[in-house]
Order: C-alpha cells, then sequence, then structure tokens
C-alpha cells in the first residue's frame, strides 16, 4: 500500500506577500462586442 | 539606488483613465477618416519606470466608434456611441504614453478598427440591416444622386464629396438605401458650377469648410429620395493635421 502522502500545512505565505496586480481589464463603459 | 518599480495600476484606477483619455484625444485628433471613437474599456495597463517621476505607459483600449463625423466640432463628451443593432463598429488599440512630473503625452498609437460581425448584429435583431461595403454600387448611385439633389438646391457653395463614412442597405420591407458621407465646400456658388463643375475645388486649408450628409434612398414601393446636409463651418485645423484625404473609409484599417 501506498503510504498516504502526509498532509502538509497549507503553505504558509511568504512575509510581505504582494496581492496579484489589482484588476485588468477594466469595466466596460457601453457594450462589449 | 534603483527608482522604486511603481505600485502596479489598476485597469480602473483614476491613472489609468487619465492616460485613456489623453490616449483617446489624441487617437481621435489624429484620426482623418470616418467617425470619433470613445473609450469602451480599458483592456490592460503596464507602467514602466524610467526614473524619478518619469513612466512610460502602455496601454491597450477598446474603443467604440460614436456617431460623430471625425470633422465634427462635437466634443467627444457629446457624441453618442453608436448602438449595437446600429452594427457597432470597435476599435483596438495599443498606446504608449509617457508620464513626467505627471504631465501625460503620447508617445504614439496603432489602431485597428472593425465592424461587429454580420451573425451578432442578426442573432440580436434578424431585421436590422448590417453595413453595406463601400464600392457597392447601390452605395455609390446613392450619394452622387444625393449629392446632385443637395446642390441642385442649394443657393450656398457647391458640396464635393470627401469621404463615404457608412452605408446600409434594407431589402425587406421595402428596398431602402440609407448612407452618410462628409462632404467639403468649394470655391464655386452651385449655380457656377452648373456651368463649369471642373473648376470647383476644395477650399483652401485656411477658408476649408466642412460638413456631413445623411440620405435615405427608398427604391420600393415608392421612389424618393431625402438628404441633409450640415455644414460645419470654417474650424483651425489643428497645425499637424492635413486636409482630409479624398478616400473611402475602408470598414476595417489599421492607423497609427
Amino acid at each position: 500500500p501506498v503510504a498516504k502522502a502526509a498532509q502538509h500545512d497549507k503553505v504558509p505565505r511568504p512575509v510581505g506577500f504582494v496581492p496579484p496586480p489589482p484588476p485588468c481589464p477594466g469595466k466596460i463603459r457601453h457594450f462589449d462586442i | 539606488v534603483p527608482a522604486a518599480p511603481p505600485a502596479p495600476l489598476g485597469c480602473d484606477d483614476p491613472e489609468s483613465e487619465a492616460a485613456a483619455e489623453a490616449a483617446v484625444n489624441y487617437i481621435n485628433g489624429q484620426s482623418h477618416h470616418g467617425y470619433k471613437f470613445a473609450l469602451n474599456r480599458i483592456e490592460d495597463i503596464r507602467v514602466v519606470r524610467q526614473g524619478p517621476n518619469n513612466d512610460i505607459i502602455f496601454l491597450e483600449l477598446d474603443l467604440l466608434e460614436t456617431t460623430c463625423p471625425i470633422l465634427s466640432p462635437t466634443p467627444l463628451e457629446n457624441c453618442t456611441v453608436r448602438s449595437f443593432v446600429e452594427h457597432a463598429v470597435e476599435g483596438d488599440c495599443d498606446v504608449k504614453l509617457q508620464k513626467v512630473d505627471g504631465i501625460l503625452s503620447v508617445l504614439g498609437s496603432k489602431c485597428h478598427s472593425h465592424a461587429d460581425s454580420t451573425e451578432d448584429i442578426r442573432k440580436a435583431c434578424p431585421d436590422c440591416p448590417v453595413l453595406a461595403k463601400m464600392n457597392n454600387t447601390e452605395v455609390l448611385e446613392t450619394v452622387s444622386a444625393a449629392l446632385n439633389a443637395y446642390n441642385s438646391k442649394t443657393t450656398d457653395s457647391y458640396l464635393r464629396l470627401l469621404e463615404i463614412g457608412r452605408a446600409k442597405i434594407q431589402y425587406h420591407p421595402g428596398h431602402i438605401v440609407v448612407t452618410e458621407f462628409a462632404v467639403g465646400a468649394t470655391n464655386c456658388s452651385a449655380e457656377e458650377a452648373k456651368a463649369n463643375v471642373g473648376a470647383c475645388q476644395l477650399l483652401p486649408e485656411d477658408q476649408s469648410n466642412f460638413g456631413f450628409c445623411r440620405a435615405v434612398m427608398v427604391k420600393s414601393p415608392s421612389q424618393d429620395l431625402q438628404v441633409d446636409c450640415q455644414l460645419y463651418g470654417h474650424q483651425v485645423p489643428a497645425p499637424d493635421i492635413p486636409l482630409l484625404s479624398w478616400v473611402f473609409y475602408p470598414t476595417g484599417q489599421d492607423t497609427s
């Protein structure tokens, strides 16, 4: 039997984690074609 | 110490919107054909720091054609974006700007415009007429007949065709051709033109007077032709924008 891989704790975020860049593409002002 | 990288901008941040506004004004200012374009969406923005208070900004913009001809003095904010069922035309633009001490300047732009697909229009509005090709014979005949009709009635200057803006042909119910085209005043009165139309040339730049016409030709069930032209009066052109060239306006085009 293959030993079930030990559940690693959720990887802690590194110190100084930079959030992903704000959203692009931006809002639609009229309509999308 | 190298300049800290600028915080990544979001596409809806005020700085992004300010850059997009400068870009759209530049694109409309440089364009010589068709209609003014309005911002529909900021697709992407990338900022590359050159030094303190000196950034290069790369913008990807999604624009939509408005109903204002490019030569119209109407401010862009008063121009209506052409609706989807009128067969919208989209512009995709890549623009490079520089921001030095908070002042934006456009270094260059490259745009491609294209009409929405006929399938999309038909899906949303099965009976809506779609854009006709510029070299469609019926379109050319309608423009010619409309301009002749206008010139035969006007007491003002004889008008010459500059370019066809757009055209649609409805085949049911009734056979109707609708066209929009740009015109320029010439150095002849309409009366003088009857004698020698070859001598009638567009007014020189310092007196130029452009305008725009809309014409509807009903071919069936009965024949009728309506044409309405508005001249803008002389406008002082921006120093680096040459006179409009006498070319037809292709539906899809690249401009840099």
